[in-house]
């Protein structure tokens, strides 16, 4: 059986946020090791993975492989019962028919639950090879979420050019053009306003807009966002989350070729 | 207008 115990409910809320854009049904796969998830969007153009490892939960327990089948927009009904700062437990039978959530409230003394029924879903993992990027880039989430927002206004696609100079974020459109370059620096007070590029060789990405602006409703799970690309393969953009214990939310998207 | 990859073309299923 699963039991697994979040100190705050905020987390899966905002995950839940995060990726229901992208998509509808989607197993959580629950074993020993954690709570992991892995979906494309509808369109086949973007993948999410997700991984939120035993030690982001106290307690957590999992003996067994159990996949629970979830309607995200079930799900997001609800949390909604959940508040914020809510102690949010998930339980689960071995073969289960339903997902139980508990929402605590330490101040309150207020207990609520909920059965969320699952359904069966057929889903084709696809495997992530291990990539050496050849730009990695690491920078302030809102800094990314406001770049892709400006120049959605431009076009439907950006273009991602990363050089030694610094990354260039570029659209054009009928009404113009439009582009944010951002140059490494190092801010020692506030380190989240960093921006770092790990740089191997020159890249330069196609990408649509729309699906960058999707994932960036992952913005307040953390602080900084880190875009990792090479030519010819998706980009990668990865959220860290609940700090320090490898736990993360990743966003894979396919890029657009010809011009 | 440029051409939108698939995701599934770069990752083959498990």
């Amino acid at each position: 059986m699963l039991e697994s115990r979040l100190e705050q409910a905020d987390l899966l809320k905002k995950v839940v946020e995060a990726i229901s854009g992208l998509v509808n049904d989607c197993n959580f796969d629950c074993n020993d090791s954690g709570i992991a998830l892995q979906a494309m969007d509808n369109s086949h153009v973007a993948l999410v993975s997700m991984m939120l490892k035993a030690e982001a939960f106290s307690p957590y327990r999992c003996d067994r492989n159990i996949a629970l089948g979830i309607n995200l927009s079930s799900l997001t009904k609800v949390l909604r019962a959940a508040q914020s700062s809510d102690i949010l437990t998930l339980k689960a039978e071995d073969a289960p028919d339903v997902v139980n959530l508990v929402f605590e409230s330490s101040e309150k003394d207020r207990i609520s639950e909920y059965d969320l029924k699952l359904m069966d879903i057929d889903q084709e993992h696809l495997g992530i090879p291990e990539t050496e990027y050849a730009a990695s880039i690491s920078m302030p989430s809102n800094e990314f979420q406001r770049i892709c927002k400006d120049l959605m206004n431009i076009s439907e696609s950006v273009s991602i050019e990363c050089t030694k100079e610094g990354v260039k974020f570029a659209a054009a459109g009928d009404i113009g053009t439009g582009s944010v370059t951002l140059k490494q620096h190092s801010n020692v007070d506030k380190p989240e306003q960093s921006v770092e590029i790990d740089l191997s060789e020159p890249v330069a990405l196609s990408f649509s807009l729309k699906y960058l602006v999707n994932f960036t409703k992952a913005t307040s799970l953390a602080s900084k966002v880190k875009l990792s690309l090479s030519n010819e393969v998706p980009l990668l953009v990865e959220y860290e989350l609940s700090g320090g214990n490898s736990s993360y939310l990743r966003f894979y998207l396919a890029p657009k070729i010809g011009d | 207008s440029s051409n939108q990859r698939s995701i599934s073309s770069f990752f083959t299923p498990k």
